[in-house]
């Protein structure tokens, strides 16, 4: 494609077509879009992030990411027509001018570029960080066990073999790091979405422990019109709640350690599939899937524009 | 490039907390090379599991046994993917 226009958005892309994607936004909207490189891999590629920015300094800033989970292919798919979306509609939506008028947007969209580019290469089941474990044949680190709250708990685990394996140390993974330095220097983020697929959910602090976080009604019920929103356009449905209620005790999570970094609009979603497909939704479903998400993305992000903190 | 001709992608509904416990044995029985997609947590949560074709026999007699109610969600992983794989060298082709 030689813009964004042409890009595919209802096929999935390699590695390299997503990072050819980002640029050729940056180009086409200098004025809105910025490409910040926020780190390095492990195996050396660049950590892109998109800044939508309609000027001002010290901007308070709403962070997305989506494909820290190698083969959760829909996740960066979406993120790639959340990018468009924001492009498209800044200046025509009034709801995300307004957005755009008071916050900085910044979107990582594939967070674990090494493992994502192994899923293209070698083993589409992939899921971690490509990290080698000394002492161990077992590869990589699951960087949504990787963040320093809760950090080693029983959510996790110590086996390098493990899908769910937390890494020798938190912010271990260089994917992880980066974005934890990137939130403390800019020290205005005020929402943290990161996004999952597959079992449609909407989950919020905490995952290391059962209790309750200090802001939870008010995040159950953001859940709620988020994903009532959601379930508008298709009918998907979504389950919401605390990641140790909702589905099990996940320690080291990004959610947690973003909640506890003082952004309370704190959110994990898992995209859609309703028991078909997994982790291989067609790529049919990418558009779909991503305007419903967008919707919800839309009542959260409103939401903290509103209500000030 | 890894392949995975054979690998079943079985639904599973447990139906009470023996059923969760069971399962959970399941998942720590390393030699069968499972892929939990999801974690068998509650009774509400379907639970997922990629099941490569050499343990697709023993794991079926397991969730017999035990009387575990499931259904194949993906009959072989492999013909899902090489369609993935036509449609973004079709996407490619047409761009």
């Amino acid at each position: 494609p030689r813009s964004t226009d042409d890009y595919d958005y209802e096929n999935y892309h390699t590695l390299s077509e997503i990072n050819s994607f980002m640029d050729m936004l940056v180009q086409e909207n200098p004025k809105l879009v910025s490409k910040l490189v926020i780190g390095q891999s492990y195996e050396g590629r660049a950590l892109n992030v998109l800044k939508f920015s309609t000027g001002g300094t010290k901007r308070p800033g709403i962070w997305i990411d989506t494909g820290i989970h190698a083969r959760e292919w829909i996740t960066p798919a979406s993120g790639t027509w959340f990018a468009k979306k924001i492009v498209t509609e800044y200046g025509h939506d009034p709801a995300l001018t307004a957005i755009l008028d008071k916050f900085d947007i910044f979107l990582e969209l594939v967070t674990n570029p090494d493992g994502y580019e192994y899923t293209h290469s070698s083993n589409r089941m992939w899921r971690k960080t490509r990290r080698i474990n000394s002492g161990s044949s077992c590869i990589g680190v699951d960087p949504n066990r990787n963040w320093g709250t809760g950090y080693g708990g029983a959510g996790s685990s110590s086996n390098p073999c493990s899908e769910t394996y937390r890494g020798p140390g938190a912010y271990s993974e260089p994917e992880v790091k980066a974005i934890v330095d990137f939130t403390k220097s800019h020290g205005n983020l005020k929402a943290f979405l990161t996004i999952h697929s597959y079992s449609q959910m909407m989950l919020y602090p905490y995952g290391d422990t059962h209790k309750p976080c200090v802001d939870e009604a008010e995040l159950d019920e953001l859940a709620l019109k988020a994903s009532t929103a959601l379930e508008s356009l298709y009918g998907t449905k979504y389950t919401y709640g605390s990641t140790f209620n909702t589905i099990y005790q996940a320690s080291g999570v990004t959610t947690d350690w973003a909640y506890d970094e003082g952004i309370k609009y704190s959110y994990t979603f898992e995209l859609r599939d309703d028991g078909h497909y997994g982790f291989v939704l067609p790529a049919d479903q990418i558009i779909p899937t991503a305007q419903e998400t967008w919707l919800a993305l839309m009542v959260i992000m409103e939401h903290t524009k509103n209500n000030p903190y | 490039k890894e392949r995975f001709e054979g690998h079943q992608v079985l639904r599973i509904t447990a139906k009470n907390d023996a059923e969760i416990g069971l399962l959970k044995e399941l998942s720590k029985q390393e030699d069968l090379g499972l892929d939990f997609w999801t974690d068998p947590v509650d009774q509400s949560l379907p639970v997922d599991i990629r099941v490569p074709f050499h343990s697709l026999q023993g794991v079926r007699a397991f969730l017999g046994y035990h009387e575990i109610h499931y259904e194949i969600m993906i009959q072989d992983l492999q013909d899902l993917l090489d369609k993935e794989q036509r449609e973004m060298m079709r996407a490619r082709v047409l761009q």
